[in-house]
């Protein structure tokens, strides 16, 4: 059974968009079959591969609100070695119309089952709230959650709301939800002050720190212009290298390399 | 009357909060009367100003709720030349608490109606989403809104999706809902990246981008670890020069210098 992760921090501009199309582009690039689902209204994630989300008929809204089984709306991408649920347009209405639905918190998660049977990973992208799409996200997470963490200040800030929302789910919607791991993100060594949040979020999360960080790196920042990811973009950067180490990382410690 | 301006982008990330705090310090600077209004549940700009939220009893919650007067919850800082209405962690349940009030989208403006005599400027700092709380303070906005946009690519993208909200808006809850003006921030001139964004925002936003940009400036990242805006934390710095500027254009367009 494949691995189901979704990546998520309520604190908006962390690199959760970035690490889910380059972790997954290079879990495909080590032979992972993979799925990335865009949960983000603001479809982030479908463009950084090149999807025009305004002319998407069906996507994450489809599964959601249940007018489509995810495995009809899935892209598939050859030279990636990806496939993607994209998100569109109507997915920003879909926190309302989700509350009154049955089951409104697992409705992800329903509509992912079975798919893990045919892929290696799923990843999930969230959008920078701690909503219902958000709430989706974390109760279809079945291997756990990435939280990237960017290496400033202000990121530290809001560790503690998503500890309390993580521990309030884990209390009744879903006891066994857990944290794969913690990212640092833009990590840029000419300052302190990365090295000084680096600690505090290890303090804050023993042992469930990644060893590879992702230093701040401008290539990363230009891929998305190009609708394709890092691997593809600049592999010899120092941005493509952290996420290849990071899948490396993930594959070794999950028992597949 | 004082001008009531909202700092408003649903993609995360981009420097609202940096610019409310800043921004607003340097009209301080100039001799303005300011007020300052967190709306994000993450409090962010309430802890920039060294405030802890987790001990705040009252802020924009109450307001927004009706429990307190927004005159009862300000808080004073002589130093920073600023005034502030808290967040608190409550302010994440408001979204849902709101949906079945009264006038559930004007709570803010009604509650801010008769400060904007006492001060010169009001600011009001969003959270990374277009629900009922950004949409409280859009409304609440009579002089218009100021919108962050990050020089990278991914923040171009969001741009569509804001101006189809702030259309519907206009359309009905608050026809004279106007943009004051858009912020390029975290310019960084080493690459095209930056220069291929202000190109495209100043074609999407004719004649409403500020001459003043935003370089990316470590100090601006730092400050908040100071609790202190970065006129005081490091106010020879490139990010404060830049901040000084837009508060003098700013007052300059406004009629005031
Ligand atoms: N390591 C990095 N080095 C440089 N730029 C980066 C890095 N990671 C992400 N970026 C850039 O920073 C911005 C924010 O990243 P991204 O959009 O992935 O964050 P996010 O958490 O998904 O944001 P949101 O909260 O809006 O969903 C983007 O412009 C992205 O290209
Ligand atoms: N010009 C700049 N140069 C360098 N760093 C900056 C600059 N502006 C903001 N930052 C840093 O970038 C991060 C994001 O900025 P900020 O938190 O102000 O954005 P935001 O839009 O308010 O985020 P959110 O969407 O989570 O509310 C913060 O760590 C901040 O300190
Ligand atoms: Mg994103
Ligand atoms: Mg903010």
């Amino acid at each position: 059974m494949g691995k189901i992760y979704t990546i998520v921090n309520q604190k908006g501009g962390v690199g959760k968009t970035t690490t889910a199309i380059n972790l997954g582009a290079y879990l495909g690039f080590f032979g992972q079959k993979l799925l990335l689902v865009d949960l983000d209204p603001q479809a982030n994630a479908t463009s950084c591969l090149g999807v025009e989300h305004n002319k998407i008929n069906s996507g994450t809204y489809e599964v959601l609100i249940g007018h489509k089984k995810a495995s009809e709306v899935i892209l598939h991408n050859q030279a990636f070695k990806m496939s993607l649920i994209p998100s569109s347009p109507n997915l920003a209405g879909a926190e309302i119309e989700l509350i009154d639905l049955e089951e409104r918190e697992r409705r992800l998660r329903i509509g992912l089952q079975g798919l893990a049977a045919d892929y290696d990973y799923i990843l999930i992208d969230c959008p920078p709230s701690l909503g219902l799409l958000t709430l989706n996200g974390l109760i279809a997470a079945m291997d756990g959650i990435i939280i990237p963490v960017q290496s400033e200040y202000l990121a530290l800030e809001g560790l503690g709301q998503l500890t309390k929302t993580l521990n309030r789910i884990q209390g009744n919607l879903f006891p066994d939800l857990s944290i794969r791991g913690v990212l640092l993100t833009m990590y840029d060594n000419r300052t302190n002050l990365s090295a000084d949040v680096m600690a505090e979020v290890r303090k804050f999360f023993p042992h469930k720190v990644f060893g590879t960080f992702i230093p701040r790196s401008i290539r990363l920042a230009e891929a998305p212009s190009f609708g394709m990811p890092i691997s593809l973009y600049a592999p010899a950067s120092t941005g493509a290298e952290a996420y290849k180490q990071l899948a490396h990382e993930l594959l070794i410690n999950d028992g597949v390399k």
